[in-house]
């Protein structure tokens, strides 16, 4: 099934 | 000190109804150059990033910048107080604890001042890079606010697929299934009727309806909405709230594990 990806995966934490 | 006037007050009160059931609360930054948030919702599945330019508003100054903490329900249930033809004028001491809002009536027989509590907020920051997508799709906002409650009511994710056939909508639930497309249209005379779609490669992604449907909160800011999509990259929905600025709203895609 698709999961739901943290958006933090995706842009750093600055 | 910051003091910011937007003649306009009905801009605002939409604004924040556009994001106030995405993030309860978050820094509005006021920097000599405009107003900033960035907010992410708390599973940190979306982002609201909204941005207002100092020479949008009929008066600005701010001397040295700052956070504002700020809790949306708090600051909706002042913005109600407003008249939507009423001038709002947002005034804060360097430091302040609190963020005073004036509202004028158009024919200023009415004044009324109402002071919010400001909040100390640890927020996050994510660095978003400017970049190019994949398609980029303007359509009407209402025409988006229609396809995601449309859909909603069917499903709860959306398989978003851009060609060069246009930019297909499906999902699929108990009911059955749904399919919308779109097609690149530019015949009505009317600019904010059109549909562009700007293709550099096919892609398809999947998303979490309820989210989008969030987004379409903001349908009575813009006449057009653009949405962002590259393969394995979050979806941005924007709209451009008039010569001020523009919210901008991310969601990360669903991937198959």
């Amino acid at each position: 099934t698709p999961i739901q990806n943290d958006l933090c995966e995706f842009y750093a934490l600055l | 000190m910051f003091e910011a006037k937007i003649s306009q007050g009905s801009v605002l009160k939409k604004l924040v109804e556009a994001l106030k059931e995405l993030v309860t609360e978050g820094n509005i930054d006021v920097s000599p150059s405009g107003m900033s948030l960035q907010a992410m919702d708390s599973s940190h599945v979306c982002l609201v990033s909204l941005v207002l330019r100092d020479d949008g508003f009929d008066h600005f100054r701010c001397d040295r910048n700052m956070p504002m903490g700020i809790h949306f329900a708090n600051f909706s249930k002042i913005l109600k107080c407003a008249g939507n033809d009423d001038a709002i004028t947002l005034k804060a001491e360097d430091n302040a604890d609190q963020l005073t809002l004036m509202f004028e009536s158009s024919n200023q027989d009415r004044i009324s001042d109402f002071d919010l509590k400001l909040m100390s907020i640890e927020s996050e920051h994510l660095g978003i890079p400017d970049q190019d997508y994949s398609a980029e799709i303007k359509m009407p906002a209402s025409e988006y606010q229609r396809i995601v409650r449309d859909l909603t009511s069917i499903g709860d994710t959306v398989l978003i697929s851009a060609t060069k056939e246009g930019i297909k909508f499906s999902t699929s639930g108990d009911v059955g299934t749904a399919n919308v497309t779109l097609r690149h249209n530019t015949t009505s005379e009317k600019q904010e009727e059109h549909t562009i779609i700007d293709l550099k490669e096919p892609v398809a992604l999947t998303f979490a309806l309820r989210y989008l449907k969030n987004f379409s909160n903001a349908t009575a800011l813009a006449p057009q909405v653009k949405l962002s999509l590259t393969k394995d990259l979050p979806i941005v929905v924007e709209y451009q709230v008039g010569e001020l600025g523009n919210i901008r709203f991310y969601l990360a895609p669903k991937i198959d594990d």
